[in-house]
């Protein structure tokens, strides 16, 4: 089992979000193994090396996009910089073309990505924190009032679908063994693979353009741990006879509003991919702004490795 | 809702929540080095004993306490304001302690508490629930996370016993016709407005590294190929009705979780279908964050 894990460059741990050195041998991949697994007996599910995680995100994601705006910005300004010694006269007309490119290439960019979004938990390996999102229900009215009646049912459907799995599975059992390396047929394997898609020249969604269903902001709370707990313990400690235990818990649990979308360090208007984008730029650029959202990341719990 | 007959009222607004880890076992007062389970040490500090509503960073879990008094201030704050709840699993303590092993039937009896506890809060409050238990005033959508199955990571191509009470302990969050494929895999969609609006419940765990019991998403006999053939299918048609849909699950599809081929099919999944696709939302990580994830690399990989 280490050993298949081990090929593969797994890692084993719940929750766990280090990044693993691929280079390790196997013996010393089996000794972390070992010890990771003492930690966890030891500590639970206390949080370690999550500062190191995010700062690779910042630097194998954010920084990634981040370069590659740079680099659409880059060629563009080249390519306007020469053309203002050739036709100075023509500069508008110019301009104008330069900024549809710049804007074509930048989208080309945005729909190659999708943003996946991690939550923070209730247990509390931070605070414990949840999010509530909002999302745009403009025209939906009007939606509604065209909605297409002629679908076929849901139970047809699946009706349809599950031949279709029986007929993929059985096929492609008959298609190929495991050891087959004909290139030709390994073509032909993946044209017919219905667990590949094909790829089509599609219009962007609510994730990228702000339409029907569009998430708009989110408002992330939280619960305070320390601040709850504190005043759970004064209430008890007072000289009050009145507060049951139940009551002091009613009176000291809290709620709190952590931040929300469209404030510090996040800013974003709507939250669709470009936005996304607006604010990788800002992660990776500004330290400040990078700190702030740590904090937030690990739900004010004041976190460091 | 025509096939309820029934009007809604919409908001715009819906919860994620997700990782909630209640223990029963932890103990106020006891040590947080022993899991917040006992107390061992003659240490008076206050610092290393267990708070009413837990302690963050210090390795326990979630204390009932605080898993009741957020599930109230949702029932108390949010129930009538918000359309439906993403529940990206976790329902369950870890198995961190010796003296108190997991067992499965602590498993499901949790997430069957937990269940019924979202149902209660978010059922319809007209009256007619006995009538029709399906008919949620906020629809819930769970999804199955790495520790609520047993052994811990560990899920194999259904129907198996396991499939089966998930769908006895959701029964009120699955769609009826769904049954069927829900026990081969524990996948499913809700249908938030008929025809418009859904999300999809991805049972992450077939396309995860560190479930031992499957291997990829190439050869036809994997959970993880059935389920992408699934996934592409449902994705279609709902281009076709001209829906929009959220898709989520527990475990994050990114480079470092999944195994490397669901990972890269995944990806053009969500990337084709980015006309239907309104966002993807996950747990597990405890970290609030966002990943951007680059479709042309699983391109140049397949």
């Amino acid at each position: 089992y280490l050993s298949s894990k081990f090929t593969s460059n797994n890692d084993n741990n719940d929750d766990d979000d280090e990044f693993y050195d691929n280079n390790l041998s196997i013996d010393e991949y089996i000794r972390d193994l070992a010890r990771e697994s003492k930690e966890v007996q030891m500590m639970g599910a206390a949080p370690v090396n999550k500062g190191s995680y995010m700062d690779k995100v910042r630097k194998e994601y954010y920084q990634k996009v981040f370069e590659e705006i740079e680099g659409i910005e880059d060629v563009d300004k080249q390519e306007g910089d020469e053309f203002e010694i050739k036709k100075k006269k023509k500069k508008n007309k110019k301009d104008k073309k330069k900024k549809r490119k710049l804007r074509r290439d930048l989208d080309q960019l945005i729909r190659e990505y999708n943003i996946i979004s991690i939550g923070a938990s209730i247990i509390p390996t931070f605070n414990p924190s949840f999010r509530v999102w909002e999302y745009n229900i403009t025209g939906l009215e009007d939606e509604l009032q065209v909605a297409n009646k002629n679908n076929k049912s849901w139970n047809d459907f699946f009706h349809e679908l599950e031949k279709i799995l029986q007929k993929e599975t059985i096929s492609m059992d008959n298609q190929a063994n495991d050891d087959d390396d004909d290139d030709e047929l390994e073509n032909l394997i993946i044209k017919n693979d219905k667990t590949i898609p094909k790829l089509t020249n599609h219009k962007l969604g609510p994730a990228y353009e702000n339409q029907l269903f569009t998430p708009i902001r989110y408002v992330q709370y939280y619960i305070n741990l320390e601040k709850i707990n504190h005043k759970y313990y004064e209430l008890m400690a007072s000289d009050n006879d009145d507060i049951s235990k139940e009551g002091a818990i009613r009176q000291s649990f809290e709620v709190d509003i952590e931040y929300v979308s469209n404030s510090d360090p996040y800013n974003m208007e709507t939250l669709i991919v470009p936005e996304y984008f607006e604010l990788m730029k800002k992660l990776y650029l500004d330290d400040e702004i990078w700190q702030e959202y740590l904090d937030l990341a690990f739900a004010k719990s004041g976190y460091k490795d | 809702n025509p096939s309820l007959n029934k009007n809604k009222t919409l908001h715009g607004r819906f919860l994620h929540i997700t990782d909630i880890h209640p223990d029963q076992f932890y103990l106020e007062g006891s040590d947080i080095g022993e899991m917040c389970h006992r107390t061992k040490t003659d240490d008076s500090s206050k610092s290393n004993k267990a708070p009413i509503f837990g302690k963050a960073m210090a390795g326990c879990d979630t204390p009932i306490i605080l898993m009741n008094e957020t599930f109230k201030w949702i029932d108390k704050n949010l129930k009538d304001k918000i359309d439906f709840v993403m529940w990206t699993g976790d329902n369950i303590r870890h198995d961190n302690d010796r003296n108190y092993p997991r067992t499965e039937a602590e498993i499901f009896d949790y997430n069957l508490k937990l269940s019924n506890v979202l149902y209660d809060i978010f059922k319809d409050s007209n009256g007619d629930v006995d009538e029709n238990p399906y008919d949620l005033g906020v629809n819930v959508i769970p999804s199955i996370g790495n520790n609520d199955v047993f052994p811990h990571n560990m899920f194999s191509m259904g129907p198996t016993l396991q499939t089966r009470e998930f769908y006895r302990i959701w029964r009120h969050f699955i769609p009826q016709e769904q049954q069927r494929f829900f026990d081969n895999g524990v996948s499913f969609f809700t249908e938030i407005i008929p025809n418009k609006l859904a999300v999809i419940s991805i049972n992450t765990l077939y396309l995860f590294k560190s479930n031992p019991l499957v291997d990829n998403c190439t050869k036809k006999n994997q959970p993880g190929y059935k389920l992408l053939i699934w996934f592409g299918q449902i994705l279609t048609e709902m281009r076709k009705r001209n829906m929009k849909v959220w898709i989520i699950g527990h475990v994050p599809p990114i480079k470092k979780n999944f195994q490397k081929s669901c990972f890269d099919k995944f990806t053009l999944w969500i990337n084709e279908f980015s006309d239907i696709i309104i966002g993807n939302v996950y747990g597990h990580m405890n970290i609030d964050h966002f990943i951007p994830v680059d479709t042309r690399d699983s391109i140049d990989s397949i």
